[in-house]
């Protein structure tokens, strides 16, 4: 089994604005690394506690904090005959995980219960398929693409509080690969993709229709968009560049801020989000919330950006365990969740 | 970024695609 721990809060990761405070730890004891990590809030007959969750190849695990603040795995969901690759994050819903199956790619979308009769924990498939690309929408919606190019098929699956499926809704596939999606903050019927080439595509989430493909005008390969933004007739987005050329590291910011008009399908770049002068490597793996995004660099550093204000705000480089593999936002966006390879996790309050 | 170079801005922009696209 796993283990709990609970380290002393320290102060570190400090840098101009933002102020990274450790408050646990938690590690598995087989020592095995985690693919992922994220947080849900559960309800159960005795408590209702925002939990976390960590993934391995072969099994899910959901951790609650004690009243002694200690944390301790409440379930744990095993695969045998396919590995965990992600948890995929479902906004506003309680007591449900969902998790991404597969090797290379995904082959299979499964949600993850717990139920009271016999206290057991339980499974059921919500989607089989080549999927390319995943995301959690609001309302309990799931949006996937399945195939590629003109075999493509986008699906939005609504499901109810118990994860059974309700409907399921067909959105117009472009004739490019979607590799990536995003839901639009303030335009709840909105919804974009990122394509193979670099190209944005918008929906119309209530009538399935694609209203526009854009060239978002980059030179990095397969970028992709986490977060995008509507306001006053434009869309911003939020790309990373995770496939660019390691020979042109110096010169590739972590986060781009991208100004669409989706009217004329003109863009300009807002913002880049660089490490600030003296740190180095380049975007490794990160994630987006609200207006603040935070990145694994490939030196093992974890670092934070405003997007309001443009730049970086805090910097946590490697401790004395060992560098960083992962970082996640919690549901809360006040706490950071910094992962290792020796299947160490660290929640961080960010302030 | 300035106006010109994104071209004309509309805020009603998803409802005036949205009846354009084909359904």
């Amino acid at each position: 089994g796993e283990v709990e721990c609970l380290v002393e809060p320290s102060l570190e990761g400090i840098l101009g604005e933002g102020k990274l405070q450790m408050t646990s730890k938690l590690k598995s004891c087989s020592g095995s690394s985690f693919v992922d990590v994220g947080t849900v809030w559960w309800e159960a007959a005795d408590f209702t506690a925002l939990c976390v969750l960590t993934a391995s190849e072969t099994s899910v695990s959901l951790w609650r904090q004690m009243d002694d603040g200690h944390w301790a795995v409440m379930h744990t969901w095993h695969f045998n005959k396919v590995l965990v690759i992600q948890i995929i994050p479902l906004p506003g819903v309680r007591s449900l995980v969902c998790v991404a199956l597969g090797s290379l790619e995904i082959v299979e979308i499964r949600f993850l219960f717990h139920s009271s009769e016999g206290d057991s924990v339980t499974q059921s498939s919500v989607k089989a398929g080549k999927i390319k690309a995943v995301l959690g929408l609001r309302k309990r919606r799931l949006v996937t693409s399945c195939g590629s190019l003109r075999d493509q098929e986008v699906e939005v699956a609504s499901f109810s509080e118990l994860g059974r499926s309700n409907e399921r809704q067909t959105l117009m596939p472009p004739e490019e690969t979607i590799l990536a999606f995003a839901d639009v903050e303030g335009m709840q019927e909105a919804l974009v993709g990122m394509t193979a080439t670099n190209c944005l595509v918008v929906w119309n989430l209530a009538s399935g229709q694609l209203l526009r493909k854009m060239s978002v005008g980059c030179s990095y390969p397969a970028s992709v968009c986490h977060r995008a933004y509507a306001d006053l007739g434009l869309l911003f987005v939020v790309l990373s560049h995770p496939h660019a050329k390691e020979s042109k590291a110096c010169g590739i910011p972590a986060f781009q801020v991208v100004a669409i008009n989706p009217k004329t399908a003109r863009s300009a770049t807002v913002t880049s989000l660089s490490l600030p002068l003296g740190s180095e490597g380049r975007y490794l793996e990160g994630e987006v919330r609200d207006a603040s995004a935070a990145a694994v660099m490939t030196s093992g550093t974890i670092a934070v950006w405003d997007l309001f204000l443009g730049r970086c705000t805090a910097v946590l480089p490697p401790n004395s365990e060992g560098k960083w593999s992962l970082v996640r936002w919690s549901v809360t966006d006040t706490c950071l969740l910094a992962g290792q390879n020796d299947g160490s996790v660290y929640i961080y309050s960010y302030t | 970024c300035s106006d010109s170079d994104l071209g004309p801005i509309s805020i009603n922009w998803f409802e005036e695609l949205s009846s354009e696209a084909p359904p």
